[in-house]
């Protein structure tokens, strides 16, 4: 454990209740795409499943129960609680796009041909381009609300966090994942547009656009 | 390449 990769967890976490507290406390899951929500749900599920093979730390146990936790309720809030609010007609992205390759690369470039270390790759490359949908989404509207954009800020803060966290790693501990590396690059790469506007335009005038 | 007999991140 390292500062960078804390922190990094840290800020995963804080987008992921950023998220939840805004549908719960408005009511209202208008601008946000339960289709990215579902994957991250299937991200969490696929890649936890460790929780029932091996125990690393109560710290990493207990995350990983919240992660989880977190996105089902997410999923619920979207598709069942306040599903009158749900902006379907604006989340159009065609998530089979992503899943079927995702899955296909996960058979193919794994470290261990196993079950559970295939679902494991598979949720490291599903991860990389989950929030694709919800990005789909705001270019369609053209805009987001601002703390949904906060969402998003925090999620590729906690991207940009675990590269550090790597290079910290190989330096330090000799740790090389090239997997996680790949697709972490790639997952952060996804931000950077993201990050610009929300440098330039959300903190300017509280409207994302 | 190495592969890690443990997955220990989130």
């Amino acid at each position: 454990m390292n500062v960078f990769r804390l922190t990094g967890d840290l800020s995963h976490l804080a987008a992921i209740i950023i998220l939840l507290l805004k549908i719960w406390k408005t009511r209202s899951c208008a601008g946000i795409s339960g289709k990215s929500q579902i994957l991250f749900a299937l991200v969490f599920t696929t890649r936890y499943l460790d929780l029932l093979t091996s125990f690393i730390s109560l710290y990493n146990t207990c995350m990983k129960i919240i992660y989880v936790g977190c996105a089902y309720a997410t999923v619920y809030l979207i598709y069942a609680k306040f599903r009158a609010t749900y902006d379907g007609n604006h989340d159009t992205f065609r998530i089979e796009f992503l899943v079927v390759p995702v899955g296909g690369l996960a058979f193919l470039v794994n470290h261990d041909f196993s079950p559970l270390e295939i679902l494991w790759t598979f949720s490291i490359y599903l991860e990389s381009v989950a929030i694709l949908p919800q990005l789909f989404m705001i270019s369609k509207t053209g805009e987001a609300e601002t703390i949904t954009t906060h969402y998003l800020f925090c999620l590729g803060v906690y991207r940009a966090l675990y590269l550090f966290n790597w290079i910290w790693r190989f330096y330090f501990e000799g740790f090389f994942d090239m997997i996680a590396i790949v697709a972490g690059v790639v997952q952060t790469i996804l931000y950077c547009d993201f990050f610009y506007l929300y440098v330039t335009k959300v903190n300017a005038v509280q409207r994302f656009q | 390449t190495d592969v890690p007999a443990i997955h220990d991140e989130l």
